[in-house]
């Protein structure tokens, strides 16, 4: 189980800092 | 939403989004990704601050979205020099105050106010020595001159 909740952790963390290179044009 | 407790650095910045949010939305929009830089560096792991970033994000986008047309969203250089002008006036405006030795809340206020929009200037780079310098003493006056009015002294 944690392991799992750690890729999803990440896997977020991962989609929040895309989200914020294309908010900032930087993709 | 609550600024969770790991985010205590970044919550004068928010509020201070929050005072401009319809006086100068390009202020308001770059305290905000700031905040969102400075709090996915400090934690963007425990489910309370992935919340609040994801919520923050949110708001950035929307915010782009209102300001598409907005040359200072659109073009960061435009950006850096928009906040870096309002930093600049509304030191001055304090500096002057203080000069002047005119002591009130407004100009503690607008001391203060600056040395989180100099923080807000490290978004697009570092900051130049002169800012650094302006950011370290805007935020020590803004502290000396409340503790003086808090205690009865006359600032010197």
């Amino acid at each position: 189980t944690g392991s799992v909740g750690t890729s999803v952790a990440s896997a977020e963390q991962d989609e929040l800092s895309q989200r914020l290179a294309r908010l900032r044009d930087q993709v | 939403m609550a600024v969770p407790a790991q985010f205590k650095a970044i919550q004068h910045h928010l509020r201070t989004a929050q005072e401009h949010e319809k006086r100068d939305p390009v202020v308001a929009y770059y305290c905000r990704l700031y905040a969102m830089q400075t709090g996915m560096k400090v934690d963007s792991k425990s489910p309370e601050c992935r919340k609040f970033l994801v919520k923050l994000m949110d708001q950035l986008e929307t915010m782009k979205k209102e300001l598409s047309d907005n040359d200072s969203i659109n073009q960061e250089v435009v950006g850096n020099a928009h906040i870096e002008n309002y930093a600049l006036k509304m030191f001055l405006y304090a500096d002057n105050e203080d000069r002047a030795q005119r002591f009130h809340k407004n100009m503690i206020k607008s001391f203060y106010t600056s040395s989180l929009l100099f923080d807000v200037l490290s978004v697009f780079g570092e900051l130049s020595e002169e800012n650094i310098q302006h950011r370290k003493y805007a935020r020590w006056k803004a502290t000396y001159i409340h503790t003086c009015l808090k205690n009865g002294d006359t600032p010197q």
